[in-house]
C-alpha cells in the first residue's frame, strides 16, 4: 500500500514520484523510440567521419537548437513526423514546443506500428489449414 | 526470444516460422494511415477490474462505476456489449483492468510516476493506469479524467490505434475533458468499420408530439422521435444524426404505466377534435396522456385501461403488428400479417374496403420491391413529412406528396425501393441488459 500516517491518508499524495521529463535531445530520442517514431534498430548513429560539431553546425541555420544537441537525419525525420501527427510546425527542430508536447499526459501505446501484412497472411493460410486456431 | 527464435538452427517450428516471418516483414505503418484492427470475434465482452490492481485513490465503487460507463459509451455506438464478470476463472475475461505503479501486474513497461505517461493499453485485453496519475472521477476538479482515460485505452483493447484528429477520443495526448466528453461520429465510424454497424428489428418507431407554452402565452407544438425494441427505446436526433447520450433507457423509466416488455405500436389521433395518444401490446392498448406523462387509468367512460383493442377498435382484434394514424383521410391503418385494416375515427368503424393486402393499398414503386407483410413498424415522420415501414433491417418510404408533385406517375402510398434502416437513423445500438440504468 501506498504509506500514510494521517487519518484522512493526505500524506499519502506527497511520496508519488514523478516522470522524467523530457528536456534534451536525449530524452527526446528515448521518447520518439519508445513511441514508435524510431524503429528498434534504428536508433541514429552519427555518421562515420561526421563529427558531432559539423553535423550540427549543418543543420543550425533557421533552427534555434542549442550547438550542443547531435541530431542526425533519422533523428530529424522521426521529430519531423512526431510534430507532424502532433499538429505542430513541422521544423524537425527539438524546440520549445515540441518539447511541452512530449511531456504531455499521454497514452503509453505507441504512435507508430509495424505492418504486420505478410505475416498476417501466413498466418492466415495457417488459420484456414487449422481450423481448430482459435482468434483473440 | 524473437532474435532467438529466429535464429534457432533447429527445422523452425510453426511458432518460429511466423516469428521470422514477422520480423523480416515488419514495415513502419504511417501513424496516420492505420485504421486499426478487428481484435475480438465476438460481440459480448467480458470484463474484470483487477482484485490486485484496485485504485488507491477512488473507491472501489467509483472504480467500477466509471469503467462500466466506459464500456456503455462504446457499446452505445458499435454492436458489442460488455459484461462486468467477477466470477468466471481468469482466462475467460475478455478485458482485464488494474492500476499500478512502475513495475506493475508483471507488466513489461515500467509507468513514470506522475506526469506524463498515465496509462496504457495491450492488443490481448489488458488495461493498466498509473496509480501514481491524479485520476478523478466524473465533474470532479482538476486532474486526469479517469473515464476518458478509460474510453481511450479500451478503444485501443478493440483493435483501434491512436488517431491525430481533433476530437477523436483516440488522440494520444490527453486534452482536459471538456465538459461532457462523448465518442463523435467519426470514431464511431471508426470503431463500425472495425465491427459493423448496428442493426436488428424494432418494435415500433413514432414522433411524439408534445405542446409547450411560451412566455407569451403562445402554444408551441414540438416532436420527438422514439425508436422502441422489446423493452428498451432510444430518443433519436434527427439534428445530430445519433440517438441521445446514454440511451437506451428502460421503457419503465420513460413511459410509465406501458407494458416492461415494450409494445408492438403507437398512435396518435390528431384531428381538429381529438387529440390522443395510444400504445398497442398484444390484444389490449392503453390511452397515454402526454399532459403527465403517464397512462390513462379509465377513459372517459370509467373503463379501465388497458382495453381490448376488439373493444376499443371494433373489427380490429390484436395482436397487430404495427400501425399509423394517417391524417389525410382521419384513419388508423393497422398491419398484421400481409393485411392492412382501416379504421375510420369519425364514424368509430372498419372501412368497408377492410381488410385489404398492404400491396393493393401500397403498392410497391418498383415492382418486387415491397415488405409484402410482417411489419415492425409505421413511422409517420414529422421530419420528412411522410411515412415510412419498417421491417428487420430495411424501411420502404412512402411516397409523399412532394414526390408526386415531382413525378404524377408515382402511385398513391406507393413505396419507394428499400434501403437500410441504418443507412437513415444511425448508430442505434444495444447495451447489454446489465448495463441498463
Amino acid at each position: 500500500e501506498k504509506v500514510f500516517h494521517s487519518r484522512d491518508h493526505s500524506d499519502a499524495m506527497n511520496d508519488i514520484r514523478q516522470a522524467e521529463l523530457i528536456t534534451d535531445t536525449d530524452t527526446a530520442q528515448r521518447f520518439l523510440s519508445k513511441y514508435g517514431f524510431i524503429r528498434d534498430g534504428d536508433d541514429p548513429q552519427i555518421p562515420a567521419g561526421q563529427t558531432e560539431v559539423s553535423l550540427s553546425l549543418d543543420l543550425q541555420e533557421g533552427g534555434s537548437v542549442s550547438r550542443s544537441s547531435s541530431p542526425d537525419l533519422r533523428f530529424i525525420s522521426a521529430l519531423k513526423e512526431f510534430q507532424r501527427v502532433s499538429g505542430l510546425p513541422v521544423s524537425g527542430v527539438f524546440d520549445d514546443v515540441t518539447k511541452a508536447a512530449m511531456n504531455k499526459p499521454r497514452c503509453g501505446v505507441p504512435d507508430q506500428d509495424e505492418e504486420l501484412e505478410s505475416a498476417e497472411q501466413e498466418l492466415n493460410e495457417t488459420a484456414e489449414s487449422n481450423s481448430t486456431t482459435t482468434h483473440n | 526470444h524473437t532474435h532467438a527464435a529466429a535464429n534457432n538452427t533447429e527445422p523452425p517450428g510453426r511458432k518460429q516460422r511466423h516469428l521470422a516471418a514477422l520480423l523480416r516483414s515488419r514495415r513502419r505503418r504511417d501513424a496516420s494511415e492505420w485504421k486499426g484492427h478487428m481484435a475480438f470475434s465476438k460481440s459480448l465482452l467480458k470484463w474484470r477490474l483487477m482484485g490486485e490492481g484496485y485504485s488507491s485513490q477512488l473507491s472501489i465503487d467509483e472504480q467500477k462505476y466509471i469503467f462500466r460507463l466506459a464500456f456503455r459509451m462504446w457499446s452505445e455506438v458499435s454492436p458489442l456489449q460488455f459484461v462486468e464478470d467477477v466470477d468466471s476463472p481468469l482466462e475467460d475475461i475478455d478485458i482485464r483492468l488494474g492500476f499500478g505503479t512502475g513495475r506493475h501486474l508483471g507488466c513489461s513497461q515500467r509507468f513514470d510516476g506522475a506526469g506524463r505517461e498515465f496509462a496504457h493499453a495491450w492488443f490481448l485485453g489488458d488495461i493498466h493506469f498509473d496509480d501514481d496519475e491524479h485520476f478523478t472521477v466524473p465533474n470532479t476538479g482538476s486532474g486526469i479524467s479517469l473515464l476518458k482515460v478509460a474510453v481511450h485505452e479500451i478503444g485501443h483493447v478493440l483493435g483501434l490505434p491512436h488517431i491525430y484528429r481533433s476530437g477523436s477520443i483516440m488522440q494520444p495526448s490527453y486534452l482536459p475533458q471538456d465538459a461532457g466528453f462523448e465518442i463523435d461520429w467519426m470514431d464511431r465510424k471508426s470503431i463500425q468499420s472495425l465491427y459493423g454497424e448496428c442493426k436488428g428489428r424494432f418494435s415500433t418507431v413514432f414522433d411524439w408530439i408534445r405542446k409547450e407554452q411560451t412566455a407569451y402565452g403562445e402554444v408551441v407544438v414540438r416532436f420527438n422521435t422514439y425508436f422502441m425494441r422489446d423493452g428498451w427505446y432510444w430518443l433519436y436526433e434527427n439534428r445530430n444524426n445519433r440517438t441521445r447520450y446514454g440511451d437506451p433507457v428502460a421503457v419503465q423509466v420513460g413511459w410509465h404505466g406501458l407494458p416492461s416488455s415494450g409494445v408492438d405500436a403507437y398512435v396518435h389521433v390528431w384531428n381538429r377534435k381529438t387529440d390522443a395518444v395510444y400504445f398497442f401490446k398484444g390484444v389490449q392498448y392503453w390511452r397515454y396522456d402526454s399532459e403527465n406523462d403517464q397512462v390513462f387509468t379509465e377513459d372517459s367512460d370509467g373503463r379501465s385501461y388497458p382495453r381490448l383493442i376488439s373493444e376499443g377498435f371494433p373489427g380490429v382484434s390484436g395482436p397487430v403488428d404495427t400501425a399509423y394514424y394517417d391524417r389525410r383521410d382521419a384513419h388508423i391503418y393497422f398491419f398484421k400479417g400481409s393485411q392492412v385494416f382501416r379504421f375510420d375515427v369519425r364514424m368509430h368503424r372498419l372501412a368497408s374496403s377492410s381488410p385489404q393486402k398492404i400491396t393493393e393499398v401500397f403498392p410497391a414503386v418498383v415492382p418486387g420491391n415491397h415488405p409484402l407483410g410482417n411489419l415492425d413498424a409505421a413511422y409517420f415522420s414529422y421530419s420528412h413529412n411522410t411515412v415510412f415501414l419498417l421491417k428487420g433491417s430495411w424501411f420502404w418510404r412512402m411516397v409523399s406528396g412532394r414526390d408526386r408533385r415531382r413525378s404524377a406517375s408515382l402511385p398513391p402510398n406507393g413505396l419507394m425501393p428499400r434501403r437500410e434502416v441504418e443507412q437513415q437513423w444511425f448508430d442505434i445500438c444495444d447495451v447489454h441488459s446489465s448495463s441498463l440504468r
